[in-house]
């Protein structure tokens, strides 16, 4: 059960636009129910290799040109997607190659490519049609040369020569269980063809492209969006919900980056810790990784190389939230191991205040997270509310970290990260400074009207 | 929850993962802001798309449609001073209050909780089977001098955080847990003045637990509200 859009690849958001051709100068079908059914009508079309779908009226219009065409540019669009024939844009090649319609034109050897409808300097009996793609001098394989997409040359001395187009399993590796493959594979290992990930159907999933926009899911290519040992995709059978793809692995394994691994905190989420913590935040053991029981699972040190799932150790090998593991209870499969750490991603500070850092004069001008300062006088990103001539006296310069209202927490600034207004800077109070200590007798408590809940406890709720 | 009961905590909220789980809690102290845990985040600019708060259920699991629910998208996320261990989220949208969602108290700048003084956790988290694992849990702890902590906490307790006592049988929070409030009862209003925080251990007995001290990090939350 394929969908017509297998053929395509998708550009969200993003509008072709032809610089010879004015932007209404190709009609639009309203009378589709979606995507699907325009890929259905471009696809037979020779003439036609790309479309826009209107996400908003619903609406398609058939392109007889791609990103690659002469006098294109891509624009960002607020209402259509833009889906292109795959063989027009992938530059790897599917089995032999006879379906690529890319722009390569320049033989393995470096040559220039005859112009197909040229017969000089290599006479030849191929004419160009609309079928056969014979365009320009660009590489193709009309005769479906095993070896793939090849040219005549321009050098008379030389007739014709492969374009040494890697193949798309070729044309990228995987590493370590490949959650960063960006591969065009979209075949599994078994020869099935991929389920697009925007698609529900034939098998309804989690894994909306939307949603996990660091996953990479796009159109239908392998992936590893969930952890599992290798890339894998949904498949088009029915019977067959999802299988791996067979990828080439990447050559040696370079180890993870010393910086990247921790040993007595984590990082992000933790992919990098490398410690020795073995209990859940609850205090209950783990279980050990090369252990089936009490919990069976699919994460077994070999097909995890580079997950260093050694003893029970606590580990993020799926890009959960943080390192967990599975427990020694039976009732309790799994559970993560908050209890580690988690490692100042602050930036080193490079000054140091005393107090709250009110009198702070220094011209550290970056937050705590490294982001550049905005200047006070400045009125964007942020409209401040602080200025050098609101507050003269602090002395609101440049873009130095400073505390015009007595932040306890120290110098801060707007930052030029637009969705950030404020952050604390890159400084630490200094040695010398105590801050007073704040566990004298309370004082009184002004309260509103909220913290208000009603407390009697009603049974009933117990039952749906 | 470790050792509660099930329980009403309308200012407490569930924070769902892109695959709708639960994972931390918060506590509603804005229409559209939650205060929650830096932990349970992993870093101050982690892609929010598909996380939500879920509002105005007792149900771990509530089903869809069921009435009362909110599920509100997370927009935003600030990160608290240094040292705080706290996390601002603002909502896509205001949450609407009602007799299932309500607002809780921040404290006065500074206010130090008298020790003795009442309050009660809530959660969804792990409640080691001494719990109904499909509502929300609450358990009653009482507060102790940070003095009286570092007995236990040899010392290492901040002054940023705060303790409650621990009691002979185990109660407590736990994973799932974080974020999620200690509120304690003060002049006929319900007040924010923890939050949960991973510990080395859950719920062990005679064991102080500790929690990060809001009244100390008030001021920048209405910093944050009034900059946003």
């Amino acid at each position: 059960q394929r969908s017509p859009l297998n053929d395509f690849q998708v550009l969200r958001g993003t509008e072709l636009q032809h610089l010879l051709h004015a932007a209404g100068s190709r009609s639009w079908q309203e009378d589709v129910a979606d995507a699907e059914e325009c890929a259905g009508r471009c696809r037979p079309l020779l003439d036609c290799r790309a479309f826009h779908y209107n996400v908003s009226s619903q609406g398609c219009q058939l392109l007889p040109w791609t990103q690659y065409s002469p006098h294109t540019r891509l624009q960002r669009s607020g209402q259509c997607d833009l889906f292109q024939k795959k063989d027009y844009v992938r530059s790897c090649i599917m089995d032999n190659g006879v379906g690529y319609r890319g722009t390569l034109a320049t033989t393995a050897g470096g040559l220039p490519c005859q112009r197909w409808s040229h017969k000089f300097p290599n006479d030849h009996r191929y004419t160009p049609t609309l079928r056969n793609g014979l365009e320009e001098n660009f590489c193709r394989n009309p005769d479906g040369d095993p070896r793939g997409p090849w040219c005549y040359t321009t050098d008379s001395s030389v007739r014709f020569q492969s374009c040494g187009i890697k193949s798309c399993r070729e044309a990228a590796c995987v590493r370590c269980n490949g959650e960063e493959y960006r591969g065009a594979v979209d075949r599994t290992e078994s020869g099935r063809e991929c389920q697009r990930w925007d698609l529900q159907h034939p098998h309804p999933h989690p894994f909306e492209p939307g949603k996990f926009l660091d996953k990479g899911l796009d159109d239908n290519y392998c992936r590893n969006p969930d952890g599992s040992e290798r890339p894998w995709c949904y498949t088009t059978d029915p019977q067959l919900p999802r299988e791996f793809c067979d990828l080439p692995r990447c050559g040696s394994e370079a180890p993870p980056r010393p910086e990247a691994t921790t040993l007595h905190c984590f990082r992000g989420k933790g992919e990098g810790y490398r410690g020795s913590a073995n209990t859940t935040a609850a205090g209950v053991p783990c279980q050990r990784w090369d252990a089936q029981s009490p919990h069976r699972h699919s994460f077994a040190p070999a097909k995890y190389a580079c997950k260093d799932l050694r003893e029970n150790f606590c580990r993020n090998p799926d890009g959960s939230e943080a390192p967990w593991c599975f427990t020694s209870r039976p009732g309790m499969r799994v559970a993560f191991c908050y209890q580690i750490r988690r490692c100042a991603d602050d930036v080193r500070s490079e000054d140091c205040y005393h107090g709250a850092g009110e009198l702070y004069r220094g011209s550290v001008s970056k937050t705590r997270k490294g982001v550049a300062c905005q200047r006070w006088a400045a009125k964007t990103p942020h409209q401040p509310q602080f200025t050098p001539t609101s507050v003269p006296h602090a002395q609101l310069e440049e873009n130095f970290c400073r505390n015009p209202d007595g932040d306890r927490h120290g110098p801060w600034c707007y930052t030029t990260d637009p969705g950030t207004p404020f952050d604390y800077c890159a400084l630490r109070r200094c040695e010398s400074d105590q801050p007073p200590s704040i566990l004298e007798p309370p004082d009184q408590v002004p309260f509103e009207e909220c913290g208000k809940r009603v407390d009697h406890w009603r049974p009933h709720l117990k039952l749906r | 929850v470790v050792g509660g009961q099930p329980g009403n905590s309308p200012w407490t909220v569930s924070l769902r993962n892109r695959q709708g789980q639960h994972f931390c809690g918060g506590s509603l102290v804005k229409e559209q802001w939650v205060l929650t845990a830096r932990q349970c985040f992993s870093s101050c600019h982690a892609p929010l798309v598909g996380y939500e708060v879920w509002l105005g259920t007792l149900f771990h699991n509530p089903q869809p449609g069921e009435p009362g629910l909110q599920r509100v998208p997370v927009t935003k996320m600030v990160c608290g001073p240094s040292g705080s261990q706290l996390v601002l989220l603002k909502l896509e949208r205001p949450a609407a209050l009602n007799q299932r969602v309500a607002l809780i108290c921040l404290p006065p700048e500074q206010y130090v909780v008298p020790p003795g003084t009442k309050c009660e956790i809530a959660g969804w988290g792990e409640t080691k089977g001494t719990g109904d694992d499909t509502v929300l849990n609450v358990a009653s702890l009482r507060v102790i001098s940070n003095q009286e902590c570092n007995v236990k906490h040899r010392g290492r307790v901040q002054e940023s955080e705060m303790c409650t006592e621990g009691p002979l049988a185990p109660v407590g929070a736990c994973e799932g847990d974080y974020g999620g409030p200690l509120a304690c009862f003060t002049l006929d209003c319900w007040v924010l003045e923890g939050i949960i925080i991973p510990n080395r251990v859950c719920a062990r007995p005679r064991w102080p637990a500790v929690f990060t001290r809001v009244s100390v990090f008030v001021d920048w939350i209405h910093k944050v509200l009034r900059l946003d």
